[in-house]
């Protein structure tokens, strides 16, 4: 899996993976 | 809702009762965006509707270099946007079904 975890100082838990093509704007 | 550049959904289905609610965010336009942004990816997270501000979420994903601080302001009120309309639907789905 792509996905990173980061866990805030706070504790929080962000979950960080590869945005899909189709949902970036065109530029 | 304004275009901050900036996009935030749902991550789940939104059940109308739990609190905790798995939202994802990403940057569409990082020209909208102060600072020079590095490409971080999709963010999922869990946001308490009740309890949580979202710009305390914002400065927590500064915090963890997901964003610059002068992007912080532009986080926080996608996230509150995104989370205004989900409180908005479940007001109007009560209101609905009375």
């Amino acid at each position: 899996s792509t996905t990173t975890e980061v866990v805030t100082s706070a504790g929080r838990r962000f979950f960080v993976s590869p945005v899909p093509e189709f949902r970036l704007k065109e530029q | 809702a304004e275009d901050t550049g900036v996009r935030v959904e749902l991550a789940e289905e939104d059940d109308g009762k739990k609190t905790s609610i798995a939202l994802r965010l990403w940057v569409e336009d990082p020209k909208k965006l102060k600072g020079k942004y590095k490409d971080s990816g999709a963010i999922e997270f869990t946001f308490d509707l009740n309890k949580e501000v979202p710009e305390a979420v914002a400065q927590e994903m500064v915090d963890s270099g997901l964003f610059l601080d002068s992007d912080m302001k532009i986080v926080g009120r996608s996230i509150r946007d995104r989370v205004a309309l989900i409180k908005w639907r479940r007001e109007r789905t009560i209101s609905r079904d009375k």
